[in-house]
């Protein structure tokens, strides 16, 4: 289905209907955690919500008519922090805790058992406590997730036809994505002065996912590097991908 | 390296089945 055929109303249905399904961690480590158990449950979580999550991508409308090439780029470079709001969304009826997987809540003092993971949980407790106060809903939710994908990356300029066309629909993409959050608030019942600000409230809060997400690559990144714990498949892919373009 | 070179597994994913195919 192409974004231009449909309303705001039915492109927050497709997002509905493309969420992925709750990734169980299914093999719970005992506790008390040691680092390594820890990272091993987190990356092995992450693993498997990553495929999910580009059969969820696929399904929003429009997504599949971009290039490869801007579907790759947009993935890799937005992964975490669509990992990081979808757990910020199941944690936002839990103060102090973090609910990776309905099997892996964890306390924010547990993070004290991996070095350097607790200045992560507190920016993820502190979006989420903000996200809460804000009521936020399950369709603006949808919306932003969608945004942070769509969002990601500034594409370098290609004269290619084929390159161009796709940042083209990108960009439309992004605008029909933006006029589904904005419909979503207006039915929300909230006067109308009140809609631009909510708008601006939650647009101001992705900078902070973003910027969890930059702490979360690089922690993720020092602990593969001091061997704490082992990265494999699709999760190896993708963080190799930052580490390429940081170099 | 290049996108498809890096992206083995992401590029699968993207171009073949939903993802209970590949799981």
């Amino acid at each position: 289905v192409l974004p231009a055929s449909l309303g705001p109303e039915q492109f927050v249905l497709c997002l509905i209907e493309a969420e992925p399904p709750n990734v169980l961690l299914m093999s719970r480590p005992s506790k008390p955690f040691t680092e390594a158990s820890m990272m091993m449950s987190l990356t092995k979580l992450a693993d498997k919500e990553l495929v999910h999550m580009i059969g969820w991508a696929k399904k929003i409308p429009g997504f599949v008519e971009l290039s490869l090439y801007d579907q790759v780029r947009l993935l890799e470079s937005c992964w975490l922090e669509v990992l990081m709001m979808g757990l910020m969304w199941r944690s936002i009826d839990y103060p102090g805790k973090l609910i990776f997987a309905p099997d892996l809540a964890l306390d924010r003092d547990e993070g004290k058992c991996v070095e350097g993971i607790l200045e992560i949980f507190d920016m993820l407790l502190a979006t989420t406590s903000r996200f809460r106060e804000l009521k936020l809903q399950h369709r603006e939710y949808l919306c932003l997730k969608a945004m942070i994908l769509l969002n990601s990356s500034m594409f370098p300029f290609f004269n290619a036809v084929e390159e161009s066309d796709s940042s083209r629909k990108l960009h439309h993409l992004l605008n029909t994505v933006t006029d589904g959050l904005i419909w979503v608030i207006s039915k929300s019942g909230i006067p109308f002065r009140q809609q631009s600000t909510r708008l601006a409230n939650l647009l101001m809060l992705l900078s902070h996912v973003r910027h969890a997400s930059y702490k979360g690559m690089e922690h993720l990144l020092s602990m593969k590097c001091k061997n704490v714990v082992p990265v494999y498949d699709l999760l190896l892919e993708m963080l190799n991908a930052h580490t390429l373009r940081e170099q | 390296s290049s996108l498809t070179e890096r992206h083995k597994i992401l590029h699968r994913l993207l171009q073949e089945g939903s993802p209970s195919d590949i799981s």
